[in-house]
């Protein structure tokens, strides 16, 4: 049975599509299989993968709408894990689900059918608190939240922290929050240890805190323009071996359950 | 009559919160009469301008929601622009104003009473494409559409131009594009000076590009965390001089009409 990890928070811009690109490229790497499922109208992810989004007729907004299936849209990858893309379409799913019945858990409807072929699969959420975020939290087993080591974005995951509790209460009780994962640590800068200090501080011992911090490094944004990983773009940087390393973790800790 | 701007971008994290709060504070330092309006449910501008979200009874939530005025909640701030505060609130309004008549129109209606109070009045929004942002396009003059010199971030855009022109055919056909700012522009990194010179070649002359750059600097998340604007923390770095300028070109402009 898969386990879904859901990669969220709603302050902008922190690295949750990169951190999502290449945690599953690092699990493939260990040889599990992934499913990534976009779930951001903006589609990073889809076109991080080399996909144009606008040539996509069919995507997870079909699927959550009831007129395709996954099978349908499912998309291999040259990087492993297989890809469920995101197009603009996405934009209006929240107006569209508003009156469905059981709207927040659309999504775990759809990835029920296909949860025992993959090992892992990862959900890359967009920057809001709104219906595709709740319908990723009640689907997930855990949820992965990259906070970027700067002062604004440790003030911005209140809001996510709220509707994990409210989530866990009323929709899926299993839910657990995996960790904050410490992203674009730049080691030259004071103001980036002295936000890591503070966020180990602030949220330890209630909500764990990764080991794994992600160095701040040019090699991501060069890689994304490459359509590469990060694990072939730039494979000695520290940045590569903490996606490598936090890999490891979650297949082992898998593998054990 | 103020102009108003909103500041968006559905793509995170690319300083529509830094923009609007340096730019206010620009424009406040030439004399001209601001007004912030924080549309973001994780409420980084009301955080930035040095309060504790959680601290307010009411919020421009509130005044949406027609169960309070501005003059309630108007806070003014140490840096000369005031501030419509925002809270965790927000982030229901979207299904709250779901149902309701003129539902695009609720924060028109709302700055109607205040707008020849001020000489500019700048929205910060939050990184998606939901009902907020429809509010804030369907209320402004024009839209400044910060961008940062890396490649997710230049693909992101295309879902907010199209809502542009949506709300412009139908909602309010003054709108008009003030122009892309690029921001983080990391002078030393090859990516960055690509990234430039795809983003003028991609958007211009349909959507202009503003010749200020916002420069890469860690004094940004620094003047932050200090609760200061760039334009006294550290004055003299570049970042500090294009938001200036940009103040400069914008009431330059505004004195004209
Ligand atoms: N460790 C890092 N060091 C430097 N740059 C990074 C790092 N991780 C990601 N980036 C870059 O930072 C930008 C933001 O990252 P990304 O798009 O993954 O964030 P996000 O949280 O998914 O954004 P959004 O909120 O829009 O979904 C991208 O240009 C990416 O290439
Ligand atoms: N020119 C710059 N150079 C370096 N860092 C910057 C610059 N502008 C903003 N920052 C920092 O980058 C981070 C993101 O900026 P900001 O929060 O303003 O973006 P945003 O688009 O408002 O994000 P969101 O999508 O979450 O609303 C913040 O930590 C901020 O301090
Ligand atoms: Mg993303
Ligand atoms: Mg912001």
């Amino acid at each position: 049975m898969g386990k879904i990890v859901a990669i969220g928070n709603q302050k902008g811009g922190v690295g949750k599509t990169t951190t999502t690109f290449n945690l599953g490229a690092a699990l493939a790497e260990l040889d599990q299989k992934v499913l990534w499922v976009d779930l951001d109208p903006q589609a990073s992810l889809t076109i991080y993968c080399g996909f144009d989004p606008d040539t996509f007729n069919k995507t997870i907004y079909n699927v959550l709408k009831g007129n395709s299936s996954i099978d349908h849209i499912c998309q291999p990858t040259t990087f492993g894990p297989d890809l469920l893309p995101a197009n603009l379409d996405l934009a209006i799913i929240e107006m569209e689900l508003f009156n469905t019945i059981a709207r927040e858990r659309q999504l775990a409807c759809v990835l029920s059918s296909v949860r025992d072929d993959y090992d892992f699969i990862l959900i890359d959420c967009q920057p809001s608190l709104g219906l595709l975020m709740l319908n990723a939290l009640t689907v997930s087993d855990e949820v992965i939240i990259p906070i970027s080591c700067e002062y604004l974005a440790m003030r911005g995951v209140a809001g996510l922290l709220k509707m994990i509790d409210k989530v866990k209460l009323q929709l899926n009780s299993q839910l657990k929050i995996r960790g904050i994962l410490p992203t674009m640590f730049d080691r030259r800068t004071k103001h980036a240890h002295d936000t890591l200090e503070q966020i180990r501080h602030q949220f330890e011992p209630k909500v764990p805190v990764f080991n794994h911090v992600i160095y701040r490094s040019i090699r991501f944004a060069e890689s994304a323009l490459k359509g590469e990983s990060i694990l072939t773009y730039a494979k000695n940087i520290p940045g590569a071996e903490s996606y490598r390393n936090l890999a490891r973790e979650l297949s082992r800790e898998a593998n054990k359950t």
